[in-house]
């Protein structure tokens, strides 16, 4: 299957998504 | 406690991971590492893992001899367990004061899958001491060379550690002795 590959930069920008409680 | 599905909208990681936590309290060692071990919770997406993160302390901020553990869901953050008996570790020396930023970078790289090296990624450590506080990346096979140096090269890449940093990879067998 696919990898799932997140960068650094992204990680931090889904810290401040209203998903993030 | 498994960690549930990833919500709506959320990002799922590759594999889920859980956070545990251990302090051992100073003077006489009545209690084994086992029992020091504290759970804290399993997450399956980015934003279950930065729930989680955002309540806790950040390393810097611990008092003593207090460690933060992110292993894949279903191994313990133990020699003994299945998956890191024939692994080692990355062992990395932090002067006092970076631990709480090369943690963070340490943990987002490996919930990023940046290490490319499959399911050989156990979990990570970050131990503050005294003198220094100390990070560690554990594999599943110690033997493979391949992977470990991966490993080594993804580690300095991504924490963007002063140049006299000492990196040293150590067998779990060798630490069992």
């Amino acid at each position: 299957g696919t990898r799932i590959v997140y960068d650094r930069a992204f990680l931090l920008q889904c810290r401040n998504s209203p998903l993030t409680k | 406690t498994p960690a549930p599905p990833p919500g709506s909208g959320e990002h799922p990681i590759q594999f889920n991971y859980s956070l545990w936590f251990s302090k051992r309290t100073p003077g006489k060692q009545t209690t084994s590492y086992d029992q020091t071990l504290r759970f804290v919770g399993s997450f399956a997406s980015v934003e279950q893992f930065w729930s989680y993160y955002t309540h806790l302390s950040r390393p810097s901020e611990l008092s003593g001899h207090s460690d933060y553990h992110i292993f894949k869901e279903g191994i313990r953050p133990m020699w003994e367990d299945d998956a890191n008996k024939a692994g080692g570790k990355w062992i990395i020396r932090l002067k006092k004061g970076i631990a709480s930023r090369c943690w963070e970078n340490l943990v987002l790289a490996m919930l990023g899958e940046q290490f490319m090296v499959g399911g050989e990624v156990c979990g990570a450590v970050v131990s503050i001491r005294y003198q220094e506080d100390i990070l560690s990346l554990w594999n599943r096979t110690a033997n493979d060379h391949v992977t470990t140096s991966r490993i080594r090269d993804t580690l300095k890449r991504i924490l963007n550690l002063p140049p006299n940093t000492i990196m040293e990879y150590k067998c779990h067998t060798d630490s069992l002795k």
